[in-house]
């Protein structure tokens, strides 16, 4: 068990640091597992630096480079075992419009290989999307998912659009 | 192995049939503030056999059947099935469809079916083993992750890289 | 001090029941105090119930629904005691568009008294602004404040107009 | 009493001496992620004596002082103000302006000062006492609040009503 979780650890420090860099467009990332006798039980520390900006705690970072930085990690793990399908539930509201169109091309990068549904409520991050649902509740409590086409998205507020279903 | 489509009844806020098809690439999905759309990430995590209440949201499991409106009375289960396509047998059952299904009714336990077959939840883990399909770290992307999954303290990355190996 | 703090509970609680029904169009809300024989030691519990929808524990509300909640008791005690000035950073994230109006009408409600300063990545809501501020860092990890015109936020990305500031 | 104006020097990325004009009503604060605007809500807190250097994102104190970039070097101190309007006389001192300073630097403590005479932090307190301005919750709301005063378990609403007693 012992080098299998070491062997894992070497695979996802290298996915981590790759996608941190193309999600930064430069800076550094770093999994750092403090050795104590048994890898098992040491301690695993998340290093990540933007470009330009000097090493820090990860503490410190701004609550948009934080979920940029947790979805690189969960995106290095992925890579190990990728799944066929990912949800993910609004993690691009932190994200300022250049973070988001990122975001977006990394979860194009993958998309050959897994069904990517996302949840949103960003402009961008839906023009990015191949196929739109929508989820209504026309009678209160009771929710009903719809097709939604491109057209409506862009011809008038899309959630408006959906109220009018 | 593809997934081809969730379909759920009585479930949170989805009281009629309501089928999603899971299509190739990215697919957004979008509507107002509690129309419904986190939900759905629920019944995924739901039907893959999340075992805490809590973590869906809810006090006890029977909180995930619709429990009605003003204007419509409460059922009495919920059922979810994930539709995946086999036709490259990737799952070691005879089928080219194979449905996985959770059904509770109240003060019941919950079933799980294989293509309408009884079966235990062990079944399905084991059917799924190495493909990825299961509530790891990353087939379902929340928000709360973030702050989970860089605070040292939770030692979450340990977690999620042992699942990975 | 018991009744100093009952008489601030009543307040704060009808402030609450109408600030919210303000933000929800609708709906009710209330703060329940449980009363052991001190109640300087009773239990709070915030009941929150969007139109339409059934009572229920404010753990099964939506993302956006809570926030929503969440800045309404807020505002509730904030009305015993306004502050001259209130600092919002990113409080608008998991709010749809027409939740956002409801938001900003809130604070608009509110500014004659009260000096807002509202960090955003929300169009909608810094539409809604009287006055604009760009944060940059042209060189990295040095934040310089400049002062943006309305004109730049439409004219373009006002995050890119920033950046070339 | 209008707060004026906040000025910082040294504080976290606002290396150089920057002044933040508060205008009346609804001021949007705007730009990409990492560049410093929930650092200036941070500077607000710390400068009406938040103790905790946890909720300033740091370890410790001095981590609030301009730390360098690859290019500059750290600064020794970092200063930040809050000028009030008090020609209404609000505030018992005999000026029609109020400046409410904090200055720290490395391996030492913080210093306050009104109006540049040295004081402690309890001479501030008191001044301000019955104004709405201090640490409380609704002169600074940030995200995570959502997430703490929803929490039954967190008792936060009792807290925040007890200080508004
Ligand atoms: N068992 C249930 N029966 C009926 N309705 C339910 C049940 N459980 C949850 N709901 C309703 O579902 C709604 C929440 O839906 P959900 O969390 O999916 O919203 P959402 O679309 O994700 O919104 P947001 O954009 O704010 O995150 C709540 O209003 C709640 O009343
Ligand atoms: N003492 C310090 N010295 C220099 N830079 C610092 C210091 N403390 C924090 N920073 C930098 O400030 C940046 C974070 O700024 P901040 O949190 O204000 O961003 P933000 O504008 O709120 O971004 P977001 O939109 O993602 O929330 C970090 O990149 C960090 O490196
Ligand atoms: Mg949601
Ligand atoms: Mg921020």
């Amino acid at each position: 068990a012992r080098e299998m979780f070491q062997t894992t650890f070497e695979q996802v420090r290298q996915n981590f640091r790759e996608i941190f860099t193309t999600l930064f467009s430069g800076g550094e990332a770093d999994l750092i597992l403090h050795k104590t006798d048994d890898p098992l039980q040491s301690d695993i520390q998340v290093m990540a630096r933007p470009s330009g900006k000097r090493v820090d705690s990860v503490s410190l970072l701004s609550g948009g480079e934080r979920a940029l930085t947790a979805i690189a990690l969960l995106f290095a793990v992925y890579l190990i075992k990728p799944s066929p399908f990912c949800l993910l539930d609004e993690v691009d509201a932190p994200l300022d419009d250049m973070n988001v169109g990122r975001f977006v091309r990394l979860l194009e990068r993958f998309s050959d290989r897994t069904q990517f549904i996302v949840i949103t409520h960003n402009k961008l991050t839906m023009e990015a999307g191949n196929h739109l649902y929508g989820v209504t509740m026309e009678e209160s409590g009771v929710s009903r998912l719809v097709s939604v086409s491109f057209d409506e998205l862009r011809g008038e507020d899309p959630i408006e659009a959906l109220e009018g279903i | 192995m593809r997934l081809k489509r969730v379909e759920m009844i009585g479930f949170k806020s989805f009281m009629d049939r309501t089928v999603l098809d899971f299509r190739d690439g990215i697919t957004c999905v979008l509507g107002p503030n509690g129309c419904g759309k986190s939900n759905v990430v629920d019944a995924v995590r739901w039907v893959l056999g999340e075992q805490s209440a809590k973590q869906l949201r809810g006090e006890k499991m029977e909180d995930v059947i619709f429990k009605g409106t003003r204007r419509r009375k409460p059922m009495s289960s919920a059922e979810v099935s994930l539709v995946f396509d086999n036709t490259a047998q990737r799952l070691n059952l005879p089928y080219a469809e194979v449905a996985v299904t959770r059904r509770v009714s109240r003060a019941g336990t919950s079933d799980y079916f294989l293509n309408k077959t009884p079966c235990r939840l062990k079944d399905i883990r084991d059917l799924f083993y190495d493909t990825g399909v299961g509530n790891n770290a990353y087939s379902v992307i929340e928000q709360e992750i973030v702050g989970q999954v860089l605070d040292p303290s939770e030692d979450k990355v340990r977690t999620i890289l042992e699942e990975g190996s």
